[in-house]
């Protein structure tokens, strides 16, 4: 069940949206956080062959099964984090960046990272008025464990703060804040140390890209459901 | 034939101020092209910014040494046009057939404009938003392509009050751009703001139908012992004919050791 071939005509010009028959996995190695097991990572590979010609593209991703929760805990007023059902302590370190002439390699993201998860920490949180972090920062995430919070492009400081009050309404532009953050999503989605996109650091977005982003980003209705039934 | 995939352009750049260079980016990618890293043109730091490439080549101090910062230009007070570059490589490739070629700039800060063997193609703003540009008609025959970007900074760079502060005076949020490189307590102002082209510049060649940002998301039941893994994609079709498509999915686990489940 680990290997699927479908059919699908493209016509000329085209661009189509396509969803393989949901594959069947019983017992899969989990991704865990660091400290709570192992973090097992398949290799999803993606090819397409068109008749008459051979293979036109390939696609190759390193895939954790795993589900992440968080909710406010009304007792604390925290935020309550769980991994596979389990609710995890979250140690956690802040992140900026690694160097600002932005000289980003992986082998500076693998030693960073691995520092992170040898302190023994389990989350790292990536600051808003930072970089929304490259794939390479995240793939060292799975590697090693580190769950990882993600702010978008706000900070308390510069955006509707101060004496005078700046920018009260965030950037100038909103759609292409919103263009460069559906990017950012559909770049990272698929890491499974990803753990929560948040809208700013210390400061919620203008409602309208607020209000864009967590319509954008709530778990797609296939996925609320709680039994095998509504998903078939 | 051009093996299908994606080949990182990361060697061989070279970086010239705009305002030290006479040629347009249609003369740079055909009759002028840059010989070397001779003045104006230097090796340049790609994936990087303007400011790593002038501190590889030494044309400004380090600024994580000592108080070397306050001796680089800032942008507020150079203008933009001080820190507007232009970056230069080349490539080679020779397509067959049916293939087709895309360039794809990861992220770039702020704004760009391309010219490869004389065409202009244009990145618009934004520092977190990947480009990907089809370039199969335009390549040149012979294989070896000649491309030259010019990078502009952020459009709202801003002023460093002389008490700093968290932000500089703020103007950098008007962009969509990080906010840290006006200075905060933390770090001091970053002179060149970020600008660049900041992560990776790719080729990628693919037959006629190319797959585009593939979504996995897996699902569980009975206490994660079943589980479902779904898998969306796009799919372009650059042919002008119907592409009757196999698209394959497969999964695999390094068990321990080198043993491969399929």
């Amino acid at each position: 069940e680990h290997l699927q071939t479908q059919h699908v005509s493209v016509p000329p010009g085209a661009r189509i949206q396509y969803t393989f028959p949901k594959l069947s996995f019983y017992k899969p190695n989990l991704w865990w956080p660091n400290g709570l097991g192992k973090q097992s990572l398949y290799n999803v590979s993606i090819t397409v062959d068109v008749k008459g010609y051979g293979e036109s593209d390939t696609w190759g991703h390193l895939f954790g099964f795993r589900k992440i929760e968080s909710h406010i805990d009304r007792a604390t007023g925290g935020r309550l984090f769980k991994v596979n059902g389990q609710p995890i302590f979250i140690r956690g370190g802040n992140w900026i960046l690694s160097d600002c002439l932005l000289r980003l390699s992986k082998e500076r993201y693998k030693t960073d990272i691995k520092f992170h998860a040898d302190m023994n920490l389990n989350m790292i949180r990536c600051w808003g008025g930072g970089l929304a972090e490259r794939p390479e920062f995240y793939h060292y995430c799975d590697v090693y464990g580190l769950l990882v919070w993600q702010e978008f492009w706000i900070t308390g400081d510069v955006d509707g703060r101060g004496i005078p009050i700046s920018n009260p309404d965030g950037p100038l532009d909103h759609d292409l804040f919103m263009l460069c953050a559906r990017d950012t999503v559909k770049l990272l989605r698929n890491y499974p140390s990803l753990a929560l996109w948040v809208g700013g650091n210390e400061q919620v977005p203008p409602d309208d890209i607020n209000t864009a982003l967590k319509n954008d980003l709530k778990l797609h209705p296939l996925f609320e459901s709680h039994s095998e039934n509504a998903l078939s | 034939m051009a093996e299908i995939g994606k080949t990182l352009l990361e060697s061989g750049w070279l970086a010239a101020r705009s305002t030290e260079v006479e040629l347009t980016g249609s003369q740079l990618t055909t009759t002028h092209p840059p010989t070397g890293p001779s003045s104006p043109w230097m090796e340049a730091v790609v994936p990087g910014t303007v400011l790593a490439t002038l501190v590889k080549n030494k044309v400004v101090a380090d600024p994580f040494y000592g108080l070397e910062n306050e001796m680089i230009i800032d942008i507020a007070d150079s203008g933009r046009e001080y820190y507007k570059f232009w970056f230069f490589t080349k490539f080679q490739c020779k397509l067959s057939g049916a293939q087709h070629l895309d360039l794809n700039f990861r992220a770039i800060n702020y704004s760009a404009e391309v010219y490869l063997n004389g065409h202009k193609m244009v990145l618009p703003k934004g520092m977190f938003r990947r480009h990907s540009l089809e370039v199969t008609d335009i390549l040149n025959p012979d294989g070896e392509n000649l491309l030259a970007v010019l990078v502009h900074p952020p459009d709202h760079p801003g002023r460093i009050p002389p008490e700093g502060g968290q932000g500089g005076d703020h103007e950098i949020g008007k962009d969509v751009a990080t906010q840290y490189v006006e200075g905060w307590d933390w770090i001091a102002p970053v002179r060149d703001r970020n600008t660049g082209i900041w992560d990776e510049v790719s080729i990628s060649v693919t037959g006629p139908v190319k797959i585009i940002d593939p979504h996995l998301v897996s699902s569980f039941f009975d206490q994660y012992t079943r589980a479902y893994l779904h898998a969306t994609t796009e799919l372009e079709n650059r042919s002008a004919w119907v592409a009757d498509c196999s698209l394959n999915i497969q999964v695999a686990t390094e068990l321990e050791g080198s043993v491969c489940l399929i």
